[in-house]
């Protein structure tokens, strides 16, 4: 994926 | 999602709202700064890029409109709606003092070398210091409204509950976003002489008043 990890927060 | 982020994002919301609350009912967006809203729009714009590509969770899907919203309202009120109330000779603070040096640090900074990423962490780095001008603009009339206190009370302590769930996370997840975390503890510290001046004097049904 693009993201190296998911941006979960806000 | 731990206790601490609900609790945070709540006290995101409340700030959020009190904020329109103020504007709309007195028709004034006397005291705030324009120039901090104006960046907290580009913050939440630049964060939530990824609201059509990546789906975490209806709560999370909801919180990223509601903010992006909420903002872009404010910054109608301020800058169309009620710009005759608006003090802009007192929302002194040059933005690209702080938008430029967070674009530079994103793009030394980031998880990946991609728009989206360098995106992610502009917005973080900005969010960190996009109060800059309202505390400045405080410092500089003086003093502001109490309901001007409550906001950037609730917005303060969004952070500083964030900070709560990043040490949860780390020891119960092993969840650690050093970004994030950096950026946090700065936003939470810039509002520390703040935070002394509501508990001292608001709580005590007084005035937020900077002294000479």
């Amino acid at each position: 994926g693009r993201f190296v990890k998911t941006h979960d927060e806000l | 999602m731990t206790l601490f982020r609900l609790a945070g994002d709540l006290s995101h919301v409340l700030a959020i709202l009190l904020l329109l609350y103020k504007i709309w009912t007195t028709k004034s967006a006397a005291g705030i700064s324009g120039k901090t809203q104006l960046m907290f729009c580009m913050v939440y714009v630049t964060r939530y890029l990824d609201l059509f590509t990546s789906f975490i969770s209806v709560y999370n899907s909801t919180m990223k409109v509601l903010f992006i919203s909420a903002s872009v309202a404010t910054v109608y009120l301020i800058y169309f709606k009620f710009k005759a109330t608006y003090d802009g000779n007192h929302d002194t603070f040059r933005m690209e003092f702080v938008i430029v040096p967070a674009l530079i640090l994103a793009l030394i900074w980031n998880y990946a070398f991609t728009f989206f990423e360098i995106s992610w962490a502009f917005s973080i780095f900005l969010e960190a210091v996009a109060i800059l001008p309202q505390l400045f603009m405080v410092t500089k009339t003086g003093e502001a409204e109490n309901i001007t206190s409550h906001y950037l009370f609730a917005l303060g302590s969004y952070r500083a509950l964030y900070i709560l769930n990043w040490i949860d996370r780390y020891y119960f997840e092993g969840h650690w976003d050093p970004i994030a975390v950096t950026a946090g503890i700065v936003q939470t510290v810039l509002y520390g002489d703040f935070f002394y001046l509501y508990f001292t004097r608001v709580i005590k049904g007084r005035k937020l008043q900077v002294l000479p």
